[in-house]
């Protein structure tokens, strides 16, 4: 069990302190809107009302004690700078800060940020793969070259064949390395007999090129 | 090539916008604010200066001939939630809005929002797990018992040995698709003989609960 103070209760600190809390974990959240901080003293370990950058408060808080402080101020790019200078220089350990644009990540990554997030911009991308790769559910970037990708079949060209008859390693170079038919029904690791249905979701390893090569013959 | 009208250019729309453009998309970017228009005049195709609640402004932008329309207004939901129904009455084939809370999501549903999302609610739970589990670096949840995850090896015990050694598929229950030593060097489905060195990321598919397990004794 780790312990984290979260200054910042807005929609990204304030999710991130339900989702800590709902997983065990000792949560202090920290705003200096009284409002806010009643709402989430139903879900925090603890909660304060305080002004990221009053030095007192924070050491009156014991900040450096925490394993994790995540600092997610957003508009007021100000504050969330000097209360990430303020928590670095009272000796937190780890320090999470979110960054409102790349200029804003640079300054926080030089005053001693350890871990910088961009929650809207990162969610703008992964929508936009969404919007224009529907039938790419899910991806994870291997290597610059290689990635992993969930792809939902929807060419009936390609429907109530078998693995072996697709021929994946050979045609389109991907190794199928599972197969869902449905929510409670997928085949990890299967054989090369395994009937592909439309709709199935094909986990898949190969080149990017040969996923997308394969995602936009399927779509 | 699709066509994307994006009403809303805060941080989460500005970003979409964005790496629609650089995608080569054709995206048309519409806010209120005169002066986000005008930034972002520089990567959408184009821009215009409107109030989303004003339909004689949408149906001369032709919003109903958008492959999507998406409504990334975010604080104020009366104006998400009449720019929604607006939108939807004029016809747009895929609309894709931004909720800011469970009950929000609730309302845009219902009056015809086809994909809702929730970026900082999202972004809070990956923070949260990166916080809670440093060493699964993706996961993909397959099914809601099996998951795929990358997996940094910590443990100086895995240290130097091959995956038959470690005897992953009867000691874990997990199956290692991919082993990453590096940027460039991964081997995908390794063979057993394959050796692990403190710090390889692998790639393994298995039931979430072993693979909690393998990440709780590795860390
Ligand atoms: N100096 C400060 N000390 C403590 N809390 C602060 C300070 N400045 C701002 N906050 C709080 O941080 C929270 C998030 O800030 P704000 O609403 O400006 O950003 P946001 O980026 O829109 O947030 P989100 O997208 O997470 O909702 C707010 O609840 C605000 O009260
Ligand atoms: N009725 C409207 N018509 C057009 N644009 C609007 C309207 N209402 C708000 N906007 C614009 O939507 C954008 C995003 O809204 P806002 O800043 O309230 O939300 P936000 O959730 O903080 O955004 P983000 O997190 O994406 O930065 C702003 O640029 C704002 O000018």
């Amino acid at each position: 069990k780790q312990t984290f103070a979260i200054i910042g209760l807005g929609r990204f600190g304030g999710s991130l302190l339900k989702k800590l809390a709902s997983a065990h974990q000792d949560v202090l959240g920290i705003d200096c809107d009284e409002e806010l901080v009643e709402d989430y003293m139903a879900f925090a370990t603890h909660t304060a009302i305080a002004d990221g950058q009053d030095e007192d408060a924070l050491r009156a808080l014991d900040i450096a004690s925490f394993d994790h402080v995540i600092i997610a101020i957003g508009h007021n790019i100000q504050a969330s700078i000097l209360t990430t200078i303020l928590v670095k220089d009272l000796g937190a350990k780890h320090i999470v800060a979110k960054a409102e644009t790349t200029t804003h990540a640079k300054v926080l990554a030089r005053i001693g940020a350890d871990m910088i997030v961009h929650p809207e911009a990162e969610m703008g991308r992964r929508v936009a793969h969404q919007l224009m790769t529907p039938n790419i559910l899910n991806y994870i970037d291997l290597t610059k070259d290689y990635s992993l990708a969930e792809i939902r079949i929807t060419n009936t060209a390609l429907a109530n064949k078998s693995l072996s008859a697709i021929d994946f390693r050979n045609k389109y170079r991907l190794n199928v390395i599972a197969v869902r038919h449905s929510s409670d029904n997928i085949k990890i690791t299967p054989q090369p007999d395994e009937v592909i249905h439309l709709d199935d979701v094909l986990s898949v390893i190969g080149k990017n090129r040969d996923v997308d090569a394969f995602d936009a013959e399927n779509s």
